[in-house]
């Protein structure tokens, strides 16, 4: 390009950051005529830190949502929901935020949960990653972090402290991970947590 | 290697003009 042979910058400032994984953001928005699983949109895929940036900047951030309505990030091939086969071993960590935090909290939690699953803070155990998930909810919203074994006590836990480092979660917020298997059966009433932290 | 990045990097990232 123009910029590039002028050499006004060094030519890494024109390289897009590749990130280790593809991911895909999903929006759901509650559809009376519409399945929940026809209600999940695919809205883009992205496999760069600058592309990450362009959809961040263009969409309504988290708190913003309507109520009821939820955003998802995932791996490329692993859709938002239980029944995927990288999901159905697995479970989340969970955190539950009250009224209050969705101004004070919600939109700084979610990015940090993005940054940390781009920028593969999990090391190695980032594989085990799978997606997380926002529920913008009138009772208080929710934030999942879903990894893809939840006999991975290991893996599972490392996510989870790295995750209360990052989100600097403090004891007004719990944080406990459920298998998506108790939560299927569980469904209206408490699920129990397996891990807690 | 994992292509890892820190917070800070990422969020330079945010708003640099020649990232587009």
């Amino acid at each position: 390009t123009e910029v590039a042979s002028s050499g006004e910058f060094p030519p890494e400032y024109l390289i897009k950051h590749p990130l280790q994984n593809t991911w895909t953001l999903w929006y759901y928005e509650p559809d009376r005529t519409k399945t929940w699983e026809e209600s999940q949109r695919e809205i883009t895929s992205f496999d760069t830190a600058e592309d990450f940036w362009s959809l961040y900047n263009h969409i309504k951030t988290a708190s913003e949502l309507r109520q009821g309505c939820d955003y998802s990030m995932f791996k490329q091939g692993i859709r938002p929901m239980w029944e995927d086969d990288q999901n159905k071993c697995g479970g989340r960590w969970l955190i539950n935020l009250d009224k209050k935090q969705r101004t004070t909290d919600l939109d700084n939690f979610w990015l940090e949960i993005l940054l940390c699953m781009i920028g593969e803070a999990f090391n190695e155990y980032s594989d085990d990653v799978c997606g997380a998930v926002v529920n913008i909810r009138p009772k208080g919203d929710k934030l999942g972090v879903w990894t893809s074994n939840a006999d991975c006590a290991d893996s599972v836990m490392e996510i989870g402290r790295k995750l209360k480092e990052r989100l600097r979660i403090t004891s007004k917020t719990t944080m406990g991970y459920q298998v998506h298997k108790d939560t299927m059966v569980k469904a209206g009433s408490q699920t129990k947590n397996t891990y807690t932290l | 290697g994992r292509k890892s990045y820190d917070r800070e990097f990422l969020l330079r990232l945010q708003f640099d003009p020649n990232s587009k």
